[in-house]
């Protein structure tokens, strides 16, 4: 069963993850006493490649308008620096004795830092990019809202004007997410939620004609009109509102999962 | 920038589980 929520994410640090428990087993199981290689070099690879991931963590805080990416992800950076920095320790200690235990603990505290931290810049990162997808959901909920209102054709050209763009966006973020998820119920939830608004969307707009076209011919049966242009408003809204839900979500139902 | 972070958080993910390759190579020998 996976336990990343994204294909990305899942890419990134399964291998990792692998190697790190593989490497605690090891460690557990041997106390072998065996002399460690020389770690210099790869864990100078490590230690450029954090510095370089910082750099861009902080240049992402700095330019995000998030408030929780820039609450949250300064703390994830410390973590991975801090782990980089074990493992720059435990090296130096191999290079003067090479059966060094507190060396191998170091090694073992700073994989581990490396893997969490990283896993929580990533978290922190995909859930602002989340946050983005249902800022956009929002305001065609927010226009929706607005649909009880319209009650000319030029009011409804101007609806559907605002209405169109968002609506697009929204479709084409959430079908790149939904194949972005590792979690396949959530991923089924999407596709639906998101093939219900295209369904309804062509609906609503024509319920929305007929309630404006009757109001002017002197309003006959425009109660029932609305009735009909609010249940598909709110039906679309329902949709949404579901989508947002499952954005949210990141952890696994085991037997959902099944 | 989207792309980056995520291509930034992969080397250091790869260059990780290369150390401990390393690391595990000669403890397993």
């Amino acid at each position: 069963m996976p336990v990343f929520h994204t294909k990305t994410i899942e890419s990134i640090l399964e291998p990792v993850a692998q190697q790190v428990s593989r490497l605690v087993i090891l460690h557990e199981e041997a106390e072998d006493g065996n002399a460690m290689p020389d770690l210099g070099r790869p864990v100078q690879a490590v230690s450029t490649a954090v510095t370089n991931l910082v750099k861009v963590g902080k240049e992402t805080i700095n330019s995000s308008d998030d408030a929780l990416l820039k609450q949250d992800m300064p703390s994830a950076l410390q973590r991975v620096e801090g782990a980089s920095r074990l493992l720059e320790e435990a090296s130096g200690l191999l290079k003067q004795d090479p059966y060094s235990g507190p060396a191998r603990k170091k090694l073992i505290e700073g994989s581990r830092g490396i893997l969490q931290g990283t896993s929580s810049l990533l978290l922190c990162f995909d859930e602002s990019e989340v946050r983005k997808i249902i800022r956009e959901c929002k305001r065609v909920l927010d226009y929706l809202a607005v649909t009880e209102v319209i009650e000319t054709m030029e009011d409804l050209v101007h609806f559907l004007k605002n209405l169109s763009p968002c609506l697009s966006k929204v479709s084409r973020e959430i079908s790149a997410r939904e194949k972005e998820l590792t979690h396949q119920v959530h991923r089924e939830i999407l596709v639906r939620c998101l093939e219900q608004i295209k369904t309804l969307a062509p609906i609503l707009i024509c319920s929305m004609k007929i309630f404006i076209h009757i109001i002017s011919q002197g309003g006959k049966g425009a109660d029932e009109a609305a009735e009909n242009r609010n249940y598909l408003s709110g039906r679309m809204s329902d949709e949404l509102n579901e989508i947002i839900r499952v954005l949210q979500l990141t952890t696994y139902d085991e037997e959902e999962w099944d | 920038d989207t792309g980056e972070m995520v291509r930034q958080a992969r080397i250091v993910g790869q260059a990780t589980a290369q150390l401990i390759q390393n690391i595990k190579g000669e403890a397993e020998k």
